[in-house]
């Protein structure tokens, strides 16, 4: 599904050159549950924004599901974020004039769902990252753990193939992380493919395989063993 | 220091309310290192803003250094925030068209502090997170580590007396989190008081007593105890 091959991201301040990712190449199958772990600054997150055709890379060559990315036009890049790739940001991204519901709705519009359906399914997904009672909340008005669940709703009401979660458990406590990570398990079951950036160690366990980031490169990749 | 009794906390939306703090009562003396844990959306994040004076409680009383904040007028405390408290924020509130340096310098202009000793002070924090290299990125132009780390320099710069944590390594790899806590450990051994909101048992092991949190009350007070 996913083929990285020397993916390069330099960023720009004035003259000076920042390059966050430098040649990263990473193949993962349909169907795989990846964790992306490395110190902070290593190029995750940028790493995470190729992948999900958020930003364009400074240099390689990025395969999602076949086809070849850096060759599309930014109205196909767009499509094909909406509809295959669920991401859940960082910093959420949540829209403050919106309310939670609103907001996980949001992107079935694109899809061209209709109203009644993005509402059952905004609501569905709300219920079960345990929000129920917090659906006509506005970002400023929830927690951050809960405005981190809001998001990951909202990553999933499209069904994506691909499931991009960059520390999505960042701000949850061990009970409500585990209760995501279930939800994962249970997306995962259904052959979505997932790749999630996290730090903790007890989130990675979930996952199948470990990659380490280091620098901007790859440095390991290895299975998950059951303890 | 903190003396926090019966502290309540209601939030308003509409005609609906919201008792985010329920009556939390806590004593802490100065010096001591402190980890509230809870369940996301417990009320970890209204009490600390409670004892960081950012917000008036609903009800309860709160004495700060023998003070009773609750009869301060709104110059009194923010000249109490700006002396004697430090406040790390769990989404990190840094001010967007400033530099790292020029955020983490910015409380001290409030204490009047000259130029020259203003950017000392900041170069010396920033560089003991781990950013001297990018004192002059712009918070976009930072990962959310990064930004986590300033938002650490900034509240350390004033050294202030008690330091207010909500999340500090949320967003960190255990290394730059072990790193962040021997740097608390190093305030800790100065006398400062030191309290951390952390989801994180391995963070939380680093102070000497663990208050927890469940909808809104204080429900358990342990000491940490050394493995
Ligand atoms: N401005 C607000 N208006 C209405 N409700 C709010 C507001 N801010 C917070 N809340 C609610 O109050 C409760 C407590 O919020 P708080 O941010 O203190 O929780 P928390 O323990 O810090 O959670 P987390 O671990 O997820 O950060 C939450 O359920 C939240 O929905
Ligand atoms: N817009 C930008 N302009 C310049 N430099 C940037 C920009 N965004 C990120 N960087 C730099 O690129 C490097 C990689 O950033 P990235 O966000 O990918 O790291 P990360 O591994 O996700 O870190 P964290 O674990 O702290 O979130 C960082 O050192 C950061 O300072
Ligand atoms: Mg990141
Ligand atoms: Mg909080």
């Amino acid at each position: 599904l996913i083929q990285a091959i020397d993916l390069r991201k330099d960023y720009y301040i004035g003259e000076v050159v920042i390059p966050a990712v430098r040649g990263a190449s990473l193949t993962i199958q349909r169907g795989e549950f990846v964790a992306i772990m490395g110190p902070s600054g290593s190029g995750k997150s940028t790493f995470m924004h190729l992948l999900g055709c958020l930003d364009k890379p400074t240099g390689g060559t990025y395969y999602l599901d076949g086809v070849e990315v850096s060759r599309l036009d930014d109205d196909e890049l767009a499509e094909i974020r909406n509809r295959k790739i669920g991401f859940v940001f960082q910093t959420y991204n949540l829209l403050p004039r919106m309310t939670a519901l609103e907001n996980v709705m949001l992107p079935m519009v694109y899809a061209g769902l209709p109203k009644r359906e993005r509402y059952r399914r905004a609501q569905y997904y709300l219920e079960r990252v345990g929000l129920a009672d917090r659906m006509h909340h506005y970002p400023t008005q929830l927690s951050g753990g809960e405005q981190q669940r809001v998001a990951i709703a909202r990553a999933l009401c499209n069904d994506p193939i691909l499931i991009l979660g960059d520390e999505p458990t960042g701000n949850l406590d061990t009970r409500t992380g585990e209760e995501i990570m279930s939800l994962f398990q249970d997306l995962h079951r259904e052959g979505r493919t997932i790749v999630l950036v996290t730090h903790e160690p007890d989130i990675a366990r979930h996952c199948e395989r470990i990659v380490r980031f280091r620098d901007g490169k790859v440095v390991g990749d290895e299975k998950v063993t059951e303890p």
